[in-house]
């Protein structure tokens, strides 16, 4: 997973949020 | 009734914000001593309409329309507010988290939620260090509440409005073990 990954870049919290909302619709 | 999430995605993104957590402290120093562009000007803590424009915008926060920016001189930060970067939150101590977590819930309660809005919370909640001061506890219950009022009040289903609501209702109540404001399992 991204997270995981050394390369945490800078809108690393915004991807994560982004992705967050967008599982709601998949799931 | 059909808007809130089951209680298996809800368990999902408990562990995932878990996870950036994790990630979150273990890049903080690295962001903490990057520098910043030349227009990030972070307000001072005690600056709560300077930290309301930072987030949301001059744009927003005044209200006012803005004829669309031209594409080719990129997005004015200072019109549409600035993002929660790494480089930006990694900066900010518990005091000023809580702090602007308060302005934001303060203009969460009389304006609409918007994205900006959310990826804010989202990230200072990510930022929100256990075990939680009484102050930010009851703050964050005070979220979680708005969040319901408005989740409520969504006549047109927006999706990612509600799907927000919901992930910051899910952490406050499952994260931060605020129980008893959790959605039930549907």
């Amino acid at each position: 997973q991204s997270e995981d990954s050394d390369v945490w870049d800078d809108k690393a919290l915004i991807k994560a949020y982004d992705k967050a909302v967008a599982s709601f619709k998949d799931a | 009734e059909g808007y809130s999430p089951t209680l298996k995605w809800q368990q999902q993104q408990v562990a995932h914000f878990s996870t950036v957590r994790q990630s979150l402290n273990k890049h903080r120093n690295h962001w903490r001593s990057q520098n910043l562009d030349s227009n990030v000007a972070m307000p001072k803590s005690e600056d709560e309409e300077g930290w309301k424009k930072f987030c949301l915008g001059e744009r927003l926060y005044s209200e006012i329309e803005m004829l669309p920016d031209n594409e080719d001189l990129g997005i004015d930060y200072i019109k549409v507010g600035f993002p929660p970067l790494l480089s930006i939150v990694s900066r900010m101590d518990q005091a000023t988290v809580t702090s602007v977590l308060e302005y934001l819930i303060s203009w969460f309660g009389e304006k609409p939620f918007t994205p900006e809005l959310g990826r804010w919370l989202y990230a200072l909640l990510a930022c929100l260090e256990k075990p939680l001061l009484p102050e930010a506890h009851s703050l964050i219950r005070q979220l979680a509440r708005r969040c319901s009022e408005v989740r409520v009040l969504e006549e047109n289903k927006n999706e990612e409005n509600i799907s927000a609501l919901n992930l910051i209702i899910c952490l406050v109540s499952r994260y931060f073990d605020q129980y008893d404001l959790a959605d039930e399992p549907s």
